[in-house]
């Protein structure tokens, strides 16, 4: 029967069709631009698109996709495009998203969104990767006194700003040599790290500094063994500040690992910033 | 009558799920 005259006609595109990976694309900005907590994830595959005409303008794509989780924190200005999907030995994360994306002339906007994650099972990993560390709650003791003891040292050998914990962001138990893989956020703070003494009234700073740091805390006889790496974001202004004509604002820039640095350093003028691995 | 497809032919994509990009879990 021909559609009544009127009648909203429904399109069934391919999932790989470049209009619909473009509302795919869209919709993977739109979770992680909301995103404060967690990793960022990527598109790994669109699973089903319905395509709807929408009074009085424009059209609605009902997307169903699958992500990934990567490994750039949330708080990590690095772009999407430059940051790695977690591997399947590391633990991988998907997601699973049910959007609604209006293309209207020519832009795409997020109507609503609906995602839930969840881990590879345990199988799919020992399959791949007999020996390899299973992802355990954060909530777990050994996970929140690994992070606390990881920051403290952090600190303890910090000469700049005290660090303060943002979210503990993923954690495993390593079997050998026994102990315990913690990932947390931290934000700077407007204390010294040297002259703590009530990190309770240290507030974040204004303009806001964000890290990473990974961290191992082994079990030993006579005490732990703590090792622990941060790497600090360049900072986050609060509002873009207004650019000269012809001036472009600094990029953000992936999070790579410097050789070392002592203390965080300003970078020289005219250079986007960098961030710092402590 | 069914007419085979010209020898060599790909055989027809569906239009759904698309392609993954990275690995499936």
């Amino acid at each position: 029967m021909p559609p009544q005259p009127g009648a909203p006609v429904l399109k069934l595109p391919k999932c790989d069709d470049p209009e619909v990976e473009q509302a795919a694309l869209a919709a993977v900005d739109h979770i992680n631009q909301h995103l404060h907590q967690g990793y960022k994830h990527t598109l790994n595959r669109i699973d089903k698109v319905k395509v709807w005409p929408r009074r009085p303008f424009g059209e609605v794509f009902h997307l169903e996709i699958d992500t990934l989780e990567t490994t750039c924190h949330a708080l990590d200005p690095t772009p999407l495009a430059n940051c790695s999907v977690r591997t399947q030995t590391q633990h991988a994360v998907e997601g699973d998203c049910d959007f609604h994306v209006l293309k209207q002339d020519g832009q795409f906007s997020v109507l609503s969104a609906k995602c839930e994650s969840t881990p590879d099972s345990a199988e799919d990993v020992h399959r791949l990767c007999p020996d390899c560390p299973l992802l355990i709650p954060l909530n777990d003791s050994r996970v929140t006194h690994a992070a606390d003891a990881a920051l403290a040292a952090f600190n303890a050998q910090n000469n700049g700003a005290y660090y303060q914990l943002m979210e503990i962001a993923r954690a495993q138990l390593v079997p050998l040599p026994a102990s315990t893989y913690v990932e947390f956020a931290v934000g700077a703070t407007d204390c010294v790290a040297k002259e703590v003494t009530d990190p309770t009234k240290c507030n974040l700073l204004a303009e806001k500094q964000y890290g990473l740091c990974k961290a191992t805390v082994a079990e030993k006889l006579a005490g732990e063994d703590v090792s622990v790496t941060c790497t600090i974001f360049p900072t986050q202004p609060a509002a873009p500040q207004p650019q000269p004509d012809g001036v472009a604002a600094p990029a953000a820039e992936p999070a790579a690992p410097a050789a070392d640095a002592a203390a965080p350093a300003a970078p020289p003028a005219g250079q986007p910033p960098h961030p710092q691995v402590l | 009558f069914l007419i085979p497809p010209p020898a060599g032919a790909a055989p027809p994509v569906p239009p759904c799920p698309g392609k993954i990009r990275h690995f499936k879990i």
